[in-house]
């Protein structure tokens, strides 16, 4: 699509037309938006994270990226609908039917959730990137040959021939090689060989630590409806459990605000299971204390593909709670 | 092209730790070809398994045999492959 304003959020879409899109949302907007290019994968794609500013060098920052597993499409699809929306800056921007929707939602008085996100960037950058694990994402499609839509892994080779690719989540240098990501490279689970042995991991880790400014970190996920926070790799309280545990709720508040959708809230080990490696540990032990990995709204029943139609729904909800998150960090320095 | 012919997903809810270990033994044992949706097991919440065809009765069996719960979340994953392709092509067209 030429225009943002004719793009079909509500379809799902491959890499070159995400990146496409980007491109275009980058254009129309040169003063707020640009893209940086963070480095390529393994199979040579580049890397792109979308940076939003207001200007000023090394302010405070944020971290969001979607697909690090690449069948969970939804993660991908709702972060294309959510950088659309930070360029909306006045009221009268925005497309009619969100305008109406922001009244209606006004109109539910829920304070938290209303502070608009242009203050945040009068603070702080946000990086974007929609597609963490590109190889992966390009697999997962359809092309002339190839269907591997429910692929979840890296694309690199192994030591097993036939198992290709590595669960990027299991790579962080994090506690790597504990309990919860398998040695076996045809699990699903596998770790890889050593820490960051994995150059998408790599580039976003070395990405983060030269900017050195990060406040926050979240990961978009898709399955099961979960809000978390570290540690992954035991069973331990993070030193800021309390305090995260609250934003965690009060962010699930707001995402449920919308549609009703419920998300379950706590640390990555007690809510889903026990993950070493994973990359919400990685950025807190660096000191990213508002660290959080999503798991966006599908039950399981489309095998990791929610019917399109519910792609905006998802988004937007997702939406909210990123932005009451955002909000917080904000207003918390530190 | 890989296809999934057959190939189910279960919804799998360990009620007791005795299933927990159980489905543990499972996770490290024989190679089934199982893709594991969600890891890690609990009473809590459940976990989806795409199970491959060859692999159908022996689970299913298993998983009876050690009383544990489970349904079928997909009765056939290459049909809903299908009908995400033709989706797709008819997104492609719009």
């Amino acid at each position: 699509e030429r225009k943002t304003k004719s793009f079909n959020f509500a379809a799902y879409h491959d890499l070159e037309t995400i990146y496409s899109f980007m491109d275009t949302l980058v254009a129309s907007h040169p003063d707020l938006i640009s893209k940086v290019k963070i480095g390529s994968t393994y199979e040579n794609r580049p890397m792109f994270a979308l940076k939003f500013s207001t200007g000023g060098e090394k302010k405070p920052a944020i971290w969001i990226d979607a697909g690090i597993h690449a069948r969970e499409w939804v993660s991908h699809a709702s972060a294309v609908w959510i950088a659309d929306r930070w360029h909306c800056r006045k009221e009268d921007e925005l497309p009619i039917a969100l305008r109406f929707e922001r009244l209606t939602y006004i109109a539910t008085d829920f304070k938290e959730n209303r502070a608009p996100v242009p203050s945040v960037l009068s603070q702080m950058d946000i990086f974007l990137m929609i597609v963490a694990n590109p190889d992966g994402y390009v697999f997962s499609h359809i092309s002339p040959r190839e269907f591997h839509r429910l692929w979840r892994k890296s694309r690199s080779v192994t030591s097993n021939p036939n198992c290709p690719g590595v669960d990027l989540n299991r790579n962080w240098d994090a506690e790597f090689s504990g309990p919860g990501a398998s040695d076996d490279p045809c699990g699903e689970d596998y770790r890889g060989p050593s820490a960051q042995s994995e150059i998408e991991v790599k580039n976003i880790a070395d990405f983060i630590t030269s900017h050195g400014n990060f406040k926050s970190f979240m990961t978009l996920h898709a399955y099961s409806q979960l809000l978390m926070y570290p540690y992954a790799y035991n069973g331990s309280n993070a030193p800021d459990q309390p305090e995260l545990h609250d934003v965690a709720t009060q962010a699930s508040k707001a995402l449920n605000s919308w549609h009703g959708t419920i998300y379950k809230v706590g640390s990555i080990f007690h809510t889903i299971e026990q993950a070493s490696g994973a990359s919400v540990d990685w950025a807190y032990q660096r000191g990213i204390k508002y660290s959080f990995a999503f798991e966006l709204r599908d039950t399981g029943e489309y095998g990791f593909l929610l019917p399109s139609d519910q792609i905006v729904s998802t988004a937007r909800e997702t939406w909210f709670a990123l932005r009451y998150i955002m909000q917080y960090v904000s207003d918390h320095p530190y | 092209e890989e296809l999934f012919n057959g190939d189910q997903v279960l919804r799998i809810q360990a009620e007791t730790e005795d299933h927990i270990q159980v489905l543990k033994e499972l996770e490290k044992g024989v190679d089934w070809g199982l893709d594991y949706w969600t890891h890690g097991f609990s009473t809590e919440r459940p976990v989806d398994i795409r199970v491959p065809h060859d692999s159908l009765y022996a689970i299913k069996d298993f998983l009876m045999e050690n009383n544990i719960p489970f349904t079928v979340l997909i009765n056939n994953v290459q049909e809903l492959l299908d009908r995400e392709r033709a989706e797709m092509v008819s997104n492609a067209e719009i």
